[in-house]
């Protein structure tokens, strides 16, 4: 009986719109359709969802209790950071694997992903648990340690190898190259828009309503995008697509464990057990890649950009979102 | 009319701001941007939907004095394309005010 | 007293938005206005309604009577391909006509524009009249057979004509040249999406109601682009004039007659009739071009493309449709 | 105790959502953001606001009393000229300030921001002032004479400087020039189609609830802008940005005065006197250039572009919109 | 394989039309148009977000016999080059089909 | 610095993929792409709103050793020039690493 439920939810959760779409992508790229979402679109979808979730996240933390977030963004910041260094000391020692090619992805799959994030909420909402909306501002707390220990530790590996023993690294640069990314400013500036500004009329009116739609069209273009990433991946090590079905899984659920226990000693909801648990899992496709190429030049964007964009974003946000909040409504009996 | 060059690089449209500081730094007076797609070494470089910067090309022109001309391509070639994907070539073009591409230098 | 109420349904459908902005285009265009759409919003207005068209239609297909699908769709099959037939028999036999042109022409006129679809459709909501919402996945079956006949029949013409009596053409190759084009596509994965997938809410607070906005901007695009290919289709011959005003009426009266056939054996509704002589009565403007390109190489687009996107869809939405929904306000006694 | 409602007036009116993104475009251009607004999406949101602008505009025009109209349109010819007559005897006449160049700048400071007019639309909604709709179309009687004059009056005084004594203008040419720039041909299609169209369903439905969304894309691209164009004022003379300080006040305050005029003789109400003065205090940052550009081609763009949208736009809206509002509810003791 | 000339213009974008028509109007068979930035003695040209075709420059190919060449380079100088950015540069190239690029001379 | 070849091919971008088919066939390196619009004597060709790339071109340009750049001019005007707009010309360059721009013969 308690496996029909399961079931029953799983075929629910993997017949969502936002699941659809990301299929109809893929499906549209694999017979070889000439539909292409021009680049304007899809990246005003990316920041119609970055916004919303911004000033969403913003309006909310003005109501927040700022103590119960500070434990939950240490934690995103352990998370982050340690799916990297767990990165260097399996991706990167497995034979026939570049060190900095290694170092890229896993600072790529230690970071967060803006469009898994908004898939993410939207299946919490369909699921109807609750969660707490600042959660979602989180998100820089865990993208920032996990890009810049992987530039830093691949750097640093390099400068060894090369023998001048020098790591010529400047971190204010990698900071400030990390946070002037493109999906990091728009949530960041949203959030601050949504903390002193009078936006909730634009906000009801225009970014909430539209926010699904945009996710839809945004699903749309990553399954279009993850077919022709995976070809690329199959050109490299079958080490990374291993890695990508594994590293969503196991970062989830250390984070779904750290979320746990921010539960018990902040109350964090379920629901944001659930979300913390969701961006562990998620993967960079947008901002990340560009950092990882500027501070990490001579690792291969085909390996860290096929083993992300290719198949750990699909594996994040067809699997392991429907997994952990099965996972949510068994341990706190939703 | 009188004979000067034109050195025409192709790279990453992700270090175009780094190749232009090097050929400004050679005291060049002007050049011109296209953005391109090609396949080289390096694979099809064709600008992805999602990732544009990272996967598409710039060209740049600069119509220049020989001896400059010969100097970009030296030092593009030597800080870049160890790392970047990326060509460097020169041709003869013929233009009617040589001293208005003449390079200024200041170092 | 009839008279004076035809009178008054015309210009209430004249004074529609749909066609107000399709008149706005083109009055831009001929005072030399700067504005543009640009071409990234254009096609994600296409992306849009053929969306909205498809997920509906594939709704509604969960519901329906399948057996009450198969003769119309038989219908539509039969006035695609009886289209380019009557093309070939008129257009292409006219002196001055090469005939690869006039069968890439009757190509077009025999398949469906889904812009034309989108007006008809909102004309018939306007007008009160009911029709079932999976009537529009008809589309593939009118546009297909019409698009790969024209391009088999003119290749046959050619293979004859350069004497080397071999006629090397791929059915596989122009199906799926033809299948895989940008407006077919998006239809199809629509229909798949909304027959398969939990997509209402999305439809309903996303595509359903930004629809009548994004077909005016259609509609303005399509206005400002008849005019520019009007100035070239005054370049080729006459005929083409002619045929451009001439065809979809024939074909429109086709698809109703057949739409008749089809209310009585299997109780299609008037509004259904309506319908199938509406996508009857289009030409293609946004699929049929590249694949006619391709399928036919020789042939002049300046000819196919300026009597279809030049005038033909201009009289298919200004035109056939209030006549057709006359017409069928008259015979159905609405 | 009236100090402290005009500081919360100014404080709620500094924390709206549309000042909120202007300098939140700001700030990310000032930090180096790698975010852009897509160039086809900025163009779309210009459109939707005109557009919309213009069919409320329209439709509003079937109901008014045309003869309460006419008055303040002849007054915003009066201010559009006045405004480049009086740049011509003050900013021309500065020491350092080439003549075409200074009336490139008045030519723009006269003209109209449709930017501008929008977000003072939303300024007083949000203040709950009425404005009567039709004022909005008051903008080609003051756009097109600001242009139109500045352009003669340049090549008249380039003619006589140059000394060949003709004054080859052809008028014709300038006023198509300015009535088929990008913003006023939709503005002015928009009211032509609200007019005669049946337009309401897609005016309540698509266009009138994405307005506010599209106008804080738009104030985010503009603060973005006004960061770029800033540097490059400070290229040029100082007085520049002086002028871009002083004229939209003086022009504002011109308009309010006349508008109090029209107040008095037809009965304009105290929103539309406010919104006359909105409209005088604004300065062209999308067609005007354009037409400057062609009118007067010795002018040197980055004066009359970096004081028009570097500074001039962002002391319209941020300032002049705050200022008038507070001036009208003190005038009209509302 | 024939010697012809190629002609190339760097101009604004905003000014393309009235350049593209001189250069009909010297007899030209065909040009290639690309869009470009670029930086000159006019201050850097990049295609602003809000006034694109006030920033943005043309690079205008133009492949014809070496005498209407010169031509265009002096006519399309003198014409444009002293209020609006621009160069002109010429270079040699060889065709299949020399006849092709002839302009005609119908004036 | 030695000397090397570009053949420059304009042509519709509809045929674009089957043009570098022919061009990859002939074993050239690599290549670069530009979209461009422009006049000849199939008319203008602007790349319309609507029907974007039946209407715009590109260009294609290859630098290789002379021989492979005869082939290649002559292979794609006999192929495509009969049915489909086009222009081919070749060019002088000066390289640095010449044997990275020779063609490779696997057949
Ligand atoms: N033989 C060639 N001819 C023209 N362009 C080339 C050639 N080889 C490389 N390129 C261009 O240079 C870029 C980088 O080449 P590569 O460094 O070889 O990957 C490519 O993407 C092409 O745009
Ligand atoms: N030395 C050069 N080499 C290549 N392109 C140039 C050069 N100088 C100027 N240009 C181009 O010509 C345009 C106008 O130059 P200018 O008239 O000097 O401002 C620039 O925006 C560049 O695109
Ligand atoms: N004389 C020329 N110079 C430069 N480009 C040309 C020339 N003639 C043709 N083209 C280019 O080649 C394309 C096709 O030319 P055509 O086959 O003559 O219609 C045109 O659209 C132009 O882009």
């Amino acid at each position: 009986e308690i496996l029909i439920e399961v079931f029953e939810r799983f075929i629910r959760q993997i017949t969502s719109a936002t699941l659809g779409f990301l299929f109809a992508g893929f499906v549209l790229s694999a017979v070889g359709s000439k539909f292409r979402v021009p680049e304007p679109i899809y990246l005003f979808c990316v920041f119609m969802l970055l916004m919303r979730i911004g000033l969403g996240a913003g309006m909310a933390i003005r109501e927040a209790d700022l103590l119960a977030m500070a434990l939950p963004a240490f934690f995103c910041m352990i998370i982050g950071a340690g799916a990297v260094l767990l990165g260097s000391q399996t991706l990167a020692r497995l034979p026939g694997i570049k060190k900095d090619d290694a170092m890229g992805t896993a600072g790529l799959f230690g970071a967060v992903s803006g469009s898994t994030l908004a898939a993410g909420m939207v299946a919490l909402e369909g699921a109807k648990i609750f969660f707490e909306p600042w959660v979602v501002a989180l998100y820089p707390f865990m993208d920032i340690p996990a890009l810049v220990l992987a530039i830093v530790m691949a750097n640093m590996y390099l400068s060894k190898k090369s023998g001048n023993g020098k790591a010529d690294i400047s971190m204010k640069a990698i900071m400030k190259d990390t946070v002037t990314g493109f999906a990091l400013s728009i949530l960041i500036i949203g959030v601050i828009l949504g903390l002193f500004m009078r936006v909730e009329r634009v906000y009801d009116g225009f970014f909430d309503p539209l926010f699904r739609g945009f996710l839809s069209v945004l699903m749309l273009t990553l399954g279009m995008e993850a077919y022709h990433r995976l070809k690329e991946l199959f050109k490299v090590a079958y080490w990374y697509a291993a890695y990508a079905f594994i590293a969503p899984f196991v970062h989830g659920f250390a984070g779904f464990g750290l979320g746990y226990v921010a539960h018990h000693l902040v109350g964090l909801s379920p629901g944001g057990v659930v979300m913390v648990a969701i961006i562990a899992s998620s993967n960079s496709d947008i901002s990340g890649p560009p950092t990882i190429r500027a501070g990490i030049p001579s690792a291969n964007p085909s390996c860290y950009i096929g083993t992300s964009t290719g198949l750990g974003t699909v594996v994040a946000i067809a699997l392991c979102i429907p997994a952990f909040i099965a996972v949510g409504i068994h341990v706190f009996e939703l | 009319f009188h004979k000067v060059k034109k050195v025409v690089i192709v790279t990453e449209a992700f270090i175009m701001d780094d190749v232009l500081k090097v050929v400004n730094d050679l005291g060049v007076g002007g050049y011109t941007v296209s953005t391109v797609t090609g396949k080289g070494t390096k694979g099809i470089r064709h600008g992805s939907g999602i990732l544009d910067t990272l996967f598409k090309n710039v060209k740049i022109d600069i119509v220049v004095d020989e001896e400059t001309a010969k100097e970009v391509m030296v030092s593009v070639r030597d800080k870049f394309f160890k790392t970047y994907a990326g060509i460097v070539y020169m041709e003869d073009v013929e233009v009617l005010r040589p001293d208005r591409f003449r390079a200024s230098r200041s170092t």
